[in-house]
């Protein structure tokens, strides 16, 4: 698991700042529904992949505590391995007391080189908190930051909007998305669970006939399922395999695309045009095209997860409720 | 009480590694799985493992 969720963060695309400590080291953070941990990295990690301006220096922080407990996370070819602390955490001029968080001390590999965020803030349920201690969101919680138990995300599908993407905490702005919000029971108390009740492609709905679940991840930018699922869809849309396991359209063939994929959540349909599932990027003077879906198995214990991540919540307005254990969504 | 987090959109970390030459090798370093099925199908059972690392 800790390795699809390391793995996942290159996927990763919105960023925000926090502080840590006494005085502020300034770190910019995933805020991710897909994990519970916070961490950034130590000043005393010494690898190639730590050779990052933004470290924690502990010794600069006069409200630090320190814990002792050492942590450890496989992945791929190497092992992530930190020291948990304590400290003071500010997120948009809020501060939150007592914050449990991990100092990554060895990172190997190099790839967070290329990362333009130093950390990841994880709010999902404490179920998936690999630390012991309250995750951000329950510290906010049970220290009465907040006026109520939620918090949504607006993301924009544009580079350089206005804005580009914001978290509220503690609610949700009404000039972010049109009424009425479609509220869905948590299925199971880690990620953020719910039931898709089908997924239709082409008019045809061959995908979650009898239902599946999925999570709603704002730490991935794609529509994830399992891998048979992707496989007929990326087929369905005529999209072709690369090496890297990513699927490729042609982009002229972008306006002749007449699909339209639905997941129906809650009764409601969600649309998404090719326009929406088809993301761009250029490569050089080269405009490539790739399908917004991947395919990732992911197993619980209610069955094989569906992810829907920012390919989804760029066009949906998402709200998380800790109080009533729902999330909801709106057209953003 | 409500608290507004601004958000950056930038690029991903695959699409940089991409521009740069640098994916497979990522994916190599992080997803052996992923290339092992590859190898899986390339070499048929009997022949001598090829597991990365």
């Amino acid at each position: 698991r800790s390795s699809e969720k390391i793995y996942n963060f290159m996927d990763a695309q919105y960023y925000g700042d926090i502080a840590l400590g006494t005085p502020e080291q300034n770190f910019s953070v995933v805020f991710d529904t897909g994990s519970s941990d916070l961490w950034v990295p130590s000043a005393y990690c010494v690898t190639e992949a730590c050779a990052l301006p933004k470290r924690f220096k502990a010794f600069k922080s006069t409200s630090f505590l320190h814990d002792g407990r050492q942590f450890g996370i496989n992945y791929g070819s190497g092992h992530l391995l930190g020291v948990m602390g304590r400290d003071y955490l500010m997120v948009a001029g809020m501060m939150v007391k007592r914050q449990e968080f991990r100092e990554s001390v060895y990172e190997p590999g190099t790839a967070f080189l290329k990362a333009r965020f130093d950390g990841v803030l994880g709010l999902g349920y404490p179920a998936l908190a690999e630390i012991l201690g309250n995750p951000v969101f329950d510290n906010m919680l049970a220290q009465n930051l907040l006026d109520k138990p939620i918090f949504s995300f607006y993301l924009s599908r544009k580079l350089n909007g206005s804005p580009e993407g914001e978290l509220l905490l503690g609610g949700t702005d009404e000039r972010l998305y049109d009424l009425p919000i479609n509220w869905l029971p948590v299925t199971a108390k880690a990620y953020w669970q719910i039931k898709i009740d089908s997924v239709v492609v082409q008019g045809v709905n061959p995908f979650c006939p009898h239902g599946c679940q999925a999570i709603v991840d704002t730490g991935t930018s794609l529509i994830t399922g399992p891998t048979d699922d992707i496989l007929d869809i990326q087929q369905l849309i005529g999209a072709t395999p690369t090496n890297f396991g990513e699927f490729i359209v042609d982009c002229a063939r972008l306006s002749n695309f007449p699909q339209h994929q639905h997941f129906v959540l809650g009764g409601k349909e969600y649309t998404l045009t090719s326009d929406q599932y088809i993301r761009k990027e250029m490569l050089g003077d080269r405009k490539l095209c790739f399908s917004g879906f991947q395919a990732v198995d992911m197993i619980s214990s209610e069955g094989p997860l569906w992810i829907l991540g920012d390919v989804f919540l760029t066009q949906y307005y998402s709200i998380f409720d800790r109080g009533q254990d729902r999330v909801g969504f709106a057209i953003a | 009480a409500l608290i507004r987090v601004p958000l950056r959109k930038v690029p991903t970390i695959r699409s940089q590694l991409r521009s740069e030459g640098l994916l497979q090798d990522f994916l190599v370093e992080n997803r052996p799985d992923m290339f092992s099925r590859r190898y899986a199908q390339c070499f048929p059972a009997g022949t001598p493992s090829l597991r990365l690392g």
